[in-house]
């Protein structure tokens, strides 16, 4: 149950323009029900190399020319996917290459090819058709040769030569587990075609491209969403849902090719870590990865060679949330090791602040004045507030501070939603892009940012050590709510009724 | 939870990742606002593509169409302040409040919950077979003060942190359930006084769970959503 999409690459929000306004596409075709029919329409027309499909009015465009063509510029677009031929747009070939439709022209010897059309110097029997797909002096395979794509060479001495282009299963090869696999195979090691990730039949699936940005789950491509050992895809056979691909491999295994390694706290998603936390959050045990008992599993050390499933050490060989393992407790199959300490992948602290940091503010620094303020950074006690002042200009996510107007007036602020307005305290005195603290926030000096998506955040300054806040611990008398908290208790009442 | 019961907390979310699978569990505060735990996130600065959040059922696994389900993907994320293990999630859109959805409330800023005070966690991670698997439990909790809890925990129980008090038969949160919320009932309707984290033990007899005291963070909260 082959999709006829399967024969093309799309480009998302991409139009294909053509510069020479006297070439006109074909006319829009309103009256199709998806891309797949669109794709039913280009893919047996032999002059027809792709089509634009208009996601909001569900029209395609048929266009006798790609990417690849002379005077072709491709243009992002709001309205348009770009559908293209597979064996126009690849730059490697599938089984022989007889449909190969690419644009090499030079031999493996690096002879440039002879145009198909010519006779000279090398007389020959082929005329050019649409059919045979000969143009100009692109590398092509018109009787089927088992060598992959050839021509005829512009040297006499040399009659015809291979051009010597890449199979698509040599073409890219996989490290590890082939999470970064993006090769072009589009076949399972049956030889089952592979299903469309953005299609849902003849499977049903969870992945979509749209979910899975960093998947590059591209048309119907080999790949490894989900930590499986090797690249797979589903296949447009109804009766096997999913099946591994035949890729080969990279060099030597152990090690990822860029992942940096941690062992005493673990970054991003920890598939870096290799520290020998043996347990879980909760305390219990970890299972041996070599061992069935009691969770039979498929990660085992050999089939996941650079993930270091080394005993029974937290990892995370699938791209979760974290470190995980599984667990020796028969009734808690897998667990996270939220224990293992996050690496501090934020500012280091660059000063310090007392109390709420209030006092931070009073005058611009520059490197020298700050040399002069007391070794630790730390600014006098309140009470005793002098010149010297703080000058941390980052906020915790190391996102730059964005410099306030410090016009004595309301300070005004624009968000991408609201207009937040403020009246300092007195002596915030808001200079450049220091953090400060003009609302008195009780968790300290903090700053708009740079970065649209972060309004605002806290600065990493580390409490001065002999200011401690005082305690919350004798609770304040009057309590105030606002109008919620109320839940209607009968509904568990209709649950046991269920029951 | 461990030691619960199937039951009711229409204020109780459930994360889900790409996959669609629950990974933990967040606290309605606003019609587009969730409360959760750092833990939750690896980064503060991941990609969101794909995350949701399902409120308005009390099934793990929901049919699709399940009627009152509402399924709301995540738009952004903003962690609280240092120490504080605390994640706002603001989603694409408003929830629809229901006699299944509704908001909890937040406590007044510093406000300590006394002792004693009686109080529920609610979740659907790990029951350790004490449990239904599939539904929302719900688990009953004394509050304990800092003070009683720093002795079983010498001296770790921070401030910006509650306790409640270990049963003997064990009792309380686990894989799962992190992010999800202690609320207490105070003059006359809900509040969320903690947000469950990960402890180092699961539903141990006998000895404190320590939770994030929400009311030191609540000024942190209100900014967040007024800015």
């Amino acid at each position: 149950q082959r999709s006829p999409l399967n024969d093309f690459q799309v480009l998302r929000g991409t139009e294909l323009q053509h510069l020479l306004h006297a070439v006109v596409p074909g006319p829009w075709q309103e009256d199709v029900a998806d891309a797949e029919e669109c794709a039913g329409r280009c893919g047996p027309l032999l002059d027809c190399q792709a089509f634009h499909y208009n996601v909001s009015s569900h029209g395609c465009q048929l266009l006798p020319w790609t990417q690849h063509s002379p005077h072709t510029r491709l243009q992002r677009s709001g309205r348009c996917d770009l559908f293209q031929k597979k064996d126009y747009i690849r730059t490697c070939i599938m089984d022989n290459g007889v449909g190969y439709r690419g644009t090499v022209a030079t031999t493996v010897g690096g002879l440039p090819c002879q145009a198909w059309s010519h006779k000279f110097p090398n007389d020959h029997r082929y005329t050019p058709t649409l059919r045979n797909g000969l143009e100009e002096n692109f590398c092509r395979n018109p009787d089927g040769d088992p060598g992959g794509p050839w021509c005829y060479t512009t040297d006499p001495a040399v009659r015809f030569q291979s051009c010597g282009i890449k199979s698509c299963r040599e073409a890219a090869c996989v490290w590890c587990n082939g999470e970064d696999y993006r090769g072009a195979v589009d076949r399972t090691e049956s030889g089952r075609e592979c299903q469309r990730w953005d299609l849902q039949h003849p499977h049903q699936h969870p992945f979509e491209p749209s979910k899975f940005l960093d998947q590059g789950l591209d048309d119907n491509y080999c790949r490894n969403p989900d930590g499986s050992e090797r690249p797979w895809c589903y296949t447009t056979d109804p009766q096997l849902e999913r099946e591994f691909c035949d890729l080969p491999r990279c060099g030597s295994e152990a090690q990822p090719r860029h992942e940096a390694t941690t062992v005493s706290c673990f970054r991003g998603k920890g598939e870096g870590y290799r520290g020998t936390a043996n347990t879980t959050t909760a305390g219990v045990p970890c299972q041996r990865w070599d061992a069935q008992i009691p969770h039979q599993h498929r990660f085992t050390p050999e089939k996941y060679a650079c993930k270091d499933l080394r005993e029974n050490f937290c990892r995370n060989p699938d791209g979760s949330e974290a470190p995980w393992c599984f667990t020796l407790r028969p009734g808690m199959r897998v667990a996270f090791c939220y224990q293992i300490r996050r690496c501090a992948d934020d500012v280091r602290p660059q000063g310090e602040a007392r109390a709420w940091g209030l006092e931070l503010g009073l005058e611009a620094w520059n490197r020298r004045a700050r040399a002069r303020s007391r070794p630790d950074g730390c600014p006098h006690p309140p009470q005793t507030a002098t010149t010297a002042q703080g000058s941390s200009t980052a906020a915790r996510s190391a996102r730059p501070a964005r410099v306030s107007s410090a016009s004595a007036g309301p300070l005004r602020h624009r968000t991408s939603r609201s207009e937040f307005t403020f009246t300092p305290e007195p002596h915030a005195q808001l200079e450049e892009n220091f953090c400060r603290n003009p609302d008195g926030d009780s968790h300290g000096p903090w700053c708009y940012t740079m970065d649209p998506g972060t309004p605002f955040d806290y600065c990493a300054l580390r409490r001065c050590a002999d200011d401690q806040p005082p305690s919350i611990l004798d609770p304040p008398d009057q309590v105030q709510f606002e109008k919620c908290g109320k839940r209607v208790d009968r509904l568990d009442q209709r649950l046991s009724k269920l029951r | 939870v461990v030691g619960g019961h199937p039951g009711n907390s229409p204020w109780t979310v459930s994360l889900r990742n790409r996959q669609g699978q629950h990974f933990c569990g967040g606290s309605l505060v606003k019609e587009q606002w969730i409360l959760t735990a750092r833990q939750c996130f690896s980064s503060c600065h991941m990609p969101l593509t794909g995350y949701e959040v399902w409120l308005g059922t009390l099934f793990q696994n929901p049919q699709h169409g399940e009627p009152g389900l509402q399924r709301v993907p995540v738009a952004k994320m903003v962690c609280g302040p240092s120490g504080s293990q605390l994640v706002l999630l603001k989603l694409e859109r408003s929830v629809t409040l229901n006699q299944r959805v509704a908001l909890i409330c937040l406590p007044p800023e510093w406000y300590v919950v006394p002792p004693g005070t009686k109080c529920e966690i609610a979740g659907w991670g790990e029951t350790k077979g004490t449990g239904n698997d599939t539904v929302l439990n719900v688990a009953l909790l004394n509050v304990i003060s800092n003070q009683e809890c720093n002795i079983k925990h010498r001296g770790r129980v921070r401030e910006s942190e509650m306790c409640t008090d270990g049963l003997l038969a064990p009792v309380g949160a686990c894989e799962g359930d992190y992010g999800g919320p202690l609320a207490c009932f105070t003059h006359n309707c809900w509040v969320l006084e903690g947000i469950i984290i990960p402890n180092r033990v699961c539903a141990r007899s006998r000895w404190p769970a320590v939770f994030t005291r929400v009311s030191v963070f609540v000024d942190w909260i209100h900014k967040v959503m007024r800015l």
